[in-house]
């Protein structure tokens, strides 16, 4: 570590002659949920150039996408959910097959479809833009305005059998249970749902001296929705309020960029908001998902009774 | 083995030619970048480069580094930038002209405006792959979450999650609103 560059003020840190045993040492509750932090400038952690978190996470918790400046890995420790990872200009992978209704009613996006192609169906949104290439691309505004003048978003101005007619698409999302591992990268955003029946627990390490994170070695966490009031992870966040990242943006900027009115955008600044990190959904979570493998949860799958299962 | 490798390899590459653009608008402007793809020395050295201009009236949608600090020259014109840190407080909202130079920490979230004038920069990154993530548009972040995160995220209904998600089919650059429209969406709210 030290030859990547660890400040010389950092290099005379490390005192190892006796070790502690360290707690948690600040807890920063939400509504349904609490994150508790370890203190990272204690000389031990310091030392090794990490920050530690444990999450819990209630029954129908969701903890709001975020993501960190330092690379991350996680362990289940308790409970079942499910996970997203924002991977940046990825496609939307996820997306529900079931048939549309009012497909036979001539929605207005079906011409549109019949002669391109579902935009979001099959492997090819590169090629299908190689070959013929969005109709909004490089046309700035009034190629856009043109084509919705033409034809409408896809999911505007459809009435209800439109809102019915369109399913929501999405990046991967997977189901993490008891005893998984998993990373994330630098700037790549994620967020996780409990979907199971007990409190889902997870304790996560930030390596903030890896040498990703070009920032100092303090814990650095951008939040994209909701609002943390009590502050976190210690450093230059404890103590103070953390907004979510929309917070600090001009309201029109944001309406201007989500192409959205500006009491929708200041909506997404979240200023009302005091459910902390981790919300309580309401009503089911209905994310498009693939089902649980039923065969590798059961006892039967590791210890199968004959010798002839492979 | 030098003569065939180190020595001849190539260290230069313009970026400012319109024709090498890799995002490029008419109307808009255009993003060019230079990276250990494209200029394999940039690998050595760890840095990469991106060259922007912005029409009058445009702007860069809001993103952040992912892995890179960015310092931005602005090279021609005036623009706007805001920058956002990890507290969600807004460090930096200014107007930058030519000559001046702006410092974007890695996560931090910027969006760059033009507001009549043409705005012309060059960016180095201290990464020789900067990646960014978008924060709006086509290819960003909120268009990857499902729309059941991004409702009870933001307490809005599904419709109006949709829209968030949706409207904005750009991926890069996009059209921003003239001062007399400003002025007019300021008077409507104040209204």
């Amino acid at each position: 570590r030290q030859s990547l560059g660890v400040p010389p003020q950092l290099q005379n840190e490390c005192n190892l002659d006796n070790l502690d045993v360290l707690q948690a040492t600040e807890t920063i509750k939400s509504e349904a949920g609490q994150i508790e932090y370890w203190d990272h400038n204690h000389p031990q952690l310091r030392c090794v150039g990490v920050s530690v978190a444990r999450y819990v996470i209630e029954q129908g918790g969701l903890y709001l996408p975020t993501f960190f400046t330092s690379p991350k890995i996680s362990y289940v420790v308790q409970g079942t959910g499910i996970s997203g990872r924002v991977v940046p200009g990825c496609a939307e992978t996820f997306m529900d097959s079931q048939p549309m209704q009012g497909q036979q009613q001539g929605q207005p996006w079906q011409g549109r479809q019949g002669q391109q192609g579902q935009p979001w169906e099959g492997q090819g949104q590169q090629g299908q833009q190689g070959r013929q290439g969005q109709p909004w691309e490089g046309q700035g505004q009034q190629g856009q305005q043109g084509r919705q003048g033409q034809q409408g978003q896809p999911w505007e101005g459809q009435g209800q059998q439109g809102q019915q007619g369109f399913r929501d698409m999405h990046q991967k999302v997977e189901h993490v249970r008891r005893g998984d591992v998993f990373a994330n990268t630098p700037g790549s955003a994620h967020w996780i749902y409990n979907s199971g029946e007990q409190p889902l627990v997870i304790i996560a390490l930030l390596d903030i001296a890896n040498y990703q994170n070009q920032l100092d070695r303090n814990p650095r966490v951008f939040h994209l929705a909701g609002n943390n009031q009590q502050g976190g992870f210690g450093g230059s966040q404890q103590q103070q309020e953390q907004k979510n990242l929309w917070s600090g943006f001009d309201a029109q900027v944001i309406a201007q960029a989500l192409k959205i009115d500006v009491q929708l955008a200041q909506q997404l600044q979240n200023q009302q908001d005091s459910r902390g990190n981790i919300v309580r959904v309401k009503g089911p979570f209905q994310v498009v998902r693939p089902p649980l493998r039923q065969p590798y949860e059961s006892e039967e799958w590791r210890h199968p009774r004959s010798p002839q299962g492979n | 083995g030098l003569e065939e490798t180190i020595c001849s390899m190539r260290s230069h590459e313009n970026i400012d030619d319109p024709a090498r653009a890799d995002v490029y608008k008419p109307s808009l402007g255009r993003v060019t970048s230079v990276n250990s793809y494209t200029l394999p020395i940039l690998e050595y050295v760890r840095l990469s480069a991106t060259r922007g201009v912005l029409q009058g009236n445009a702007m860069v949608l809001p993103k952040y580094n992912m892995n890179a600090n960015e310092i931005l020259y602005c090279t021609g014109g005036q623009g706007r930038i805001q920058v956002v840190n990890d507290n969600g407080q807004n460090v930096l909202d200014q107007q930058v002209q030519k000559g001046q130079l702006v410092v974007i920490p890695q996560g931090f979230a910027y969006v760059v405006q033009s507001h009549g004038n043409k705005f012309e920069w060059i960016s180095f990154k201290t990464n020789e792959n900067a990646m960014i993530s978008t924060l709006a548009g086509r290819t960003s972040l909120l268009r990857a979450l499902p729309l059941e995160v991004i409702s009870n995220g933001f307490q809005i209904s599904p419709e109006e999650a949709r829209k968030i998600k949706f409207n904005t089919l750009e991926t890069t650059l996009t059209r921003a609103a003239g001062r007399q429209q400003q002025q007019l969406i300021e008077e409507i709210v104040e209204a």
